[in-house]
């Protein structure tokens, strides 16, 4: 473990103690402007339940073994609360991303591209490259609506990070005791990328005390 | 291959 990765992870917990947060407070899923993407939510949840089939089997430490719980469980509870909680607030028509696309890719491309043929490496692998693009359809979500309210956007300032971090992650473990994993480096690229355009908007904008609106 | 070592990253 290295700071990098500890605060990565932390900052990924932030990420969804921010959503709760907002979902409790706006006792909703769609505050005035903003909407969060049950699409996302739930692919979130499918990533957490593929990747941790080692659960069990697979004890590293403590701190792993609690955070994947707790990421098992707040993702489902998020979906729970989305799905039937706050249903009403829910409105699909504007969660149009095509979801099925990202999870048949991904799933096609862990059959090809993994590090062994078992069930629980391509599920693994699966669940790397399906988090890589989970975030379109919230983020496909914000251009439709065209703006977000403020706890949106530092919901996707902490999850955008906890993946870069990830990053600076990798290359520390790299230098430091030759790392290598071209699945979630490429993959983790891949994530980071998607928000670049978000993390301009947020650093010129949000942090400017205007409205988070795309242009 | 030595990557599909016990993944030790969330």
């Amino acid at each position: 473990m290295n700071l990098f990765r500890l605060v990565a992870d932390l900052m990924h917990l932030v990420s969804i103690f921010i959503l709760l947060l907002k979902m409790q407070k706006t006792r909703s899923v769609a505050g005035r402007c903003s909407r969060i993407s049950f699409k996302t939510q739930a692919l979130y949840a499918t990533v957490f339940l593929t990747r941790y089939t080692d659960l069990f089997a697979n004890f590293q430490s403590l701190y792993n073994t609690t955070m994947k719980v707790f990421f098992i469980a707040s993702s489902l509870y998020i979906v729970f609360l989305m799905k039937f909680k706050f249903k009403a607030t829910n409105d699909p028509r504007l969660d149009t991303f095509k979801a099925q696309y990202v999870v048949g890719g991904a799933a096609a491309l862990a059959l090809i591209v993994n590090y062994a043929f078992t069930v629980q490496e391509v599920l693994w692998t699966f669940s790397i490259y399906l988090e890589a693009v989970a975030i379109l359809p919230q983020l496909f979500m914000l251009t439709k609506t065209g703006e977000a309210e403020v706890i949106t956007t530092h919901y996707l300032f902490a999850l955008g990070t906890y993946r870069g971090l990830y990053l600076v992650n990798w290359i520390y473990r790299y230098w430091t005791e030759y790392y290598v994993d071209w699945i979630v480096w490429i993959a983790g690229a891949v994530q980071t990328g998607l928000y670049c355009d978000f993390f301009y908007i947020y650093f010129t904008k949000v942090l400017k005390g205007a409205k988070f609106e795309l242009p | 291959e030595e990557n599909t070592r016990k993944h030790d990253e969330l």
